[in-house]
């Protein structure tokens, strides 16, 4: 279904823009 | 215990899930933060995957004859448009100020709303695929209320013509749910219900047909006959409410986890 692969879409880049900004706290830590 | 009852859910959210909490726990134990990198590209991969969704989820609105998903999958929609707004304002807060804090909320904030928001987008669709599967063992249960009405040879052949091809589609589509669920209680009880499900079918089927022959023979012992029939059709209606009741669970009882 295409309303799965858009989901899957916004899933893996909301990943990577969330692994982006953890990477600046988890330098700070 | 798993957070999402279908697998696919599980698949798509479950990664995202963990990376917003880990994104939480370091917001909150370093709360002065550090700067924080230009987040433009990333968001905006997010906003145009967004707009792809309220894209397609409109057509899957327009196409459905359901009403509860014309009802519910637009507020689901609006959720997630709303969390795409707030990371594209905290991308442009951090672009001016990488430490700014209310960036760094509208951030959270955002990637908690995406979550969300696809969470009850799939919710809604999945909701709408089980709906299908329980009108068609509603069907099943109309067939057998007419299983006591059926005196003649020629019905009962009928009667088995339109029943057999509804059963069929209930057990193929019961059979691929229950292999997507990730409770696996909820598994079992599908398992068993439609195993007796399908020993029952050819045991009423007889049953019909010995009513008919001892109604057409002058009718010795069709109060009986009678009897064995209604009970096996109670029975298999007994089970296809259940797995319609368990077909609609999507919550987790703790205590069987435990």
């Amino acid at each position: 279904e295409l309303i799965l692969e858009a989901a899957k879409s916004i899933a893996e880049a909301t990943s990577i823009l969330v692994k982006a900004a953890s990477a600046a706290q988890k330098e700070l830590l | 215990m798993p957070v999402f009852h279908t697998k696919t859910i599980e698949s798509i959210l479950e990664p995202v899930a963990q990376q917003v909490s880990r994104l939480v726990i370091l917001h909150e134990e370093a709360e002065d933060g550090n700067a924080m990198p230009d987040l433009e590209r990333p968001v905006q991969a997010v906003s145009k995957a967004v707009t792809n969704l309220i894209k397609v989820g409109r057509e899957t609105i327009n196409s459905s004859d359901d009403h509860i998903l014309r009802q519910d999958m637009p507020v689901a929609l609006q959720r997630v448009e709303k969390a795409s707004k707030l990371l594209e304002d905290a991308s442009s807060l951090l672009k001016t100020d990488p430490y700014s804090q209310p960036a760094r909320k509208k951030l959270i904030e955002g990637a908690r709303g995406i979550l969300q928001g696809t969470s009850a987008l799939l919710l809604c669709f999945d909701e709408s695929e089980v709906r299908k599967i329980i009108r068609e063992c509603k069907k099943v249960l109309d067939y057998l209320a007419v299983a006591e009405v059926i005196e003649s040879m020629d019905d009962l052949v009928q009667f088995v013509k339109d029943l057999s091809p509804c059963l069929t589609k209930v057990s193929r589509e019961v059979d691929a749910r229950e292999k997507e669920l990730t409770h696996q209680v909820h598994r079992e009880i599908l398992i068993r219900c439609l195993e007796s499900v399908k020993n029952l079918a050819p045991i009423l089927i007889c049953s019909m047909k010995i009513f008919v022959q001892i109604l057409s023979q002058g009718g010795k012992g069709v109060e009986e006959a009678a009897e064995n029939r209604n009970y096996l059709a109670r029975r298999m209606t007994d089970e296809i409410n259940e797995i319609i009741r368990v077909l609609q669970l999507t919550t987790y009882d703790e205590d069987e986890w435990d």
